[in-house]
């Protein structure tokens, strides 16, 4: 059977409604090392991948590997009817065609269960490769979130480039255009602030700002979002869970015709 | 003009 408990049951319920405008179903695979999950939208630009470390969670068993399929709008449904405060276990026996979830509150005076109906998703995984990245950005989420959300009243696509001393986005649109530079600031007094590049090699890339708005919506999970840019190559758009694991976006650059 | 890459054209399947 696959049990996993996780007292902040406000992350699992942060990670759903990060991901569920993004990706319609997916499968949730789960062995001994942890929960996952890897989806492409459906125009296949971009991908989400979770992951959850099995000793991310306060209880964690996993007899046999397992994969299921559920959709995201069904799911976020049933999260919603979690406090911010409970706990969260889930639950499914061996070849079970539901997933448990049960909530319960920090007092432990309101227990509530509901089972999910599992189905049958064919998902096509990708490989995706460990790679060295030319730029390595770490900037505040809600900084993120703000500049991609202000560029997009003016255009559909952010230039990201990349120098060692500062990250810039850039965007034109009928109306005018709009330049946002963020330089390096390791702000030692107040971390949450910091802007950190890490760069072998100067980088510029174009992407869709429908999906950065989209990513940005994993802003509350994590005080910090990491970008990764390589010429030609997604841009990865990290969000590191304290203690529990990641939530991965990846977006296909725009490409010269 | 730039046209919306798609990610298989990225990563191999797994």
């Amino acid at each position: 059977m696959f049990e996993a408990r996780l007292q902040q049951g406000a992350l699992l319920k942060k990670v759903v409604e990060a991901i569920k405008d993004l990706i319609e179903d997916a499968n949730f695979d789960c062995n001994n090392s942890g929960f996952s999950l890897q989806a492409m939208d459906s125009s296949h630009v971009s991908l989400v991948a979770l992951s959850l470390r099995a000793d991310g969670f306060e209880h964690y068993r996993c007899d046999r590997n397992v994969s299921m399929g559920m959709k995201l709008a069904n799911l976020s449904k049933i999260l919603k009817c979690a406090g911010n405060d409970d706990a969260i276990t889930m639950k499914s026996e061996d070849n079970g065609d539901t997933i448990t979830f049960m909530f319960e509150s920090q007092n432990q005076e309101r227990l509530s269960e509901f089972d999910l109906k599992l189905m049958d998703i064919d998902s096509e995984h990708l490989g995706i490769p460990e790679a060295e990245y030319d730029a390595t950005v770490k900037l505040p989420s809600s900084e993120f979130q703000r500049i991609v959300k202000d560029l997009a009243s003016i255009g559909d696509t952010v230039e990201i480039s990349v120098t060692k001393d500062a990250v810039k986005f850039g965007t034109n649109g009928d109306i005018g255009s709009a330049n946002v530079m963020c330089r390096q600031n390791k702000s030692v007094d107040k971390p949450e602030e910091s802007t950190e590049i890490d760069i072998t090699e100067p980088v510029a890339l174009t992407f869709a700002l429908r999906y950065l708005n989209s990513f940005a919506k994993a802003t509350p999970l994590s005080s910090h979002v990491v970008l990764k840019l390589s010429k030609d190559l997604p841009i990865v758009v990290e969000y590191h869970i304290e203690n529990v694991g990641r939530l991965s976006f990846f977006l296909a650059p725009k490409v010269e015709e | 003009k730039a046209s919306q890459g798609r990610l298989e054209s990225f990563f191999g399947p797994s």
